[in-house]
């Protein structure tokens, strides 16, 4: 099954 | 001292109701140039962005920037004592705990006030980066909020499929599979009946139901909805706030098998 990432994976914090 | 004074004040309600079931609690941030919110759900999968400008409001004054950290809970059952049109005021002192809704009623007869505490919220800012968007589609509000209730009956996925033809949603699960395909609309009477796809490649990603669902909270918002989408990166759900402004909701797509 495909999962699912947080989006933090995707935008860095700044 | 802040204050924002909104003659649409059943704008704020709407918002209020995108974002609730979504988030618990989150911080405004006041500044000269407007309001904006920025928070992820508790899962961390998702992402709001809320930003209303100044000059959207019939009258802003922000002296010095604010954080207000609110429980958005407590936020929406106050806005749910203003009737649909009230004039809504939020007004806060600089370094105040509380903040101040203020409703009117149109003829001014009837006039309340709620103050809310405010919250010292601890909140991770994320930075977007700038994104040239393969797909960009934009259709009717309803119907996106139609077909993400629709495929949510079929598996817990819809997988969103744009090309030149098109755009197809899909979903499979026990009980069989789904599939909605739009094409673009050649002509429309409404400008918010139509259905314009603005491809630079095709791209297909699959995102998790219950997260499109709760982006239709803003439906009532605006009867448009433009979805962005790229290889490997979040969608972009975006509605307009009327005049003032606009929310996105940002979504991790679905990786790997």
């Amino acid at each position: 099954a495909k999962k699912q990432p947080t989006i933090s994976k995707f935008f860095a914090p700044g | 001292m802040f204050e924002a004074r909104l003659v649409h004040g059943n704008l704020l309600k709407k918002v209020l109701d995108a974002i609730k079931d979504l988030l618990t609690e989150a911080s405004w941030d006041c500044a000269d140039s407007g309001i904006q919110l920025q928070a992820m759900d508790n899962s961390h999968v998702s992402l709001v962005s809320v930003n209303l400008r100044a000059e959207g409001f019939d009258k802003y004054r922000c002296d010095r920037n604010l954080i207000m950290g609110m429980d958005l809970t407590s936020m929406s059952k106050i806005l749910k004592c203003s009737a649909s049109d009230d004039i809504i005021t939020m007004k806060a002192q600089d370094n105040a705990d509380t903040v101040s809704f203020i409703f009117e009623s149109p003829s001014q007869e009837k006039v309340s006030d709620y103050q809310m505490k405010l919250m010292n919220l601890d909140q991770d800012h994320l930075g977007i980066p700038e994104t040239e968007y393969a797909c960009v589609i934009k259709m009717p509000s309803g119907e996106f909020a139609r077909i993400c209730r629709d495929l949510s009956n079929f598996g817990e996925n819809i997988v969103i499929a744009c090309s030149k033809e098109g755009v197809k949603f899909s979903a499979a699960g026990d009980i069989g599979t789904a599939n909605v395909k739009l094409a673009q609309t050649s002509s429309v009477d409404k400008e918010e009946d139509a259905v314009v796809i603005d491809m630079q490649e095709p791209v297909t990603l699959t995102f998790a139901c219950r997260y499109l669902n709760m982006f239709t909270k803003a439906t009532p918002l605006s009867p448009q909805v433009s979805l962005s989408m790229h290889p490997d990166v979040p969608l972009v759900v975006e509605y307009a706030i009327g005049e003032i402004g606009q929310i996105q909701y940002f979504l991790a797509p679905k990786i790997g098998d």
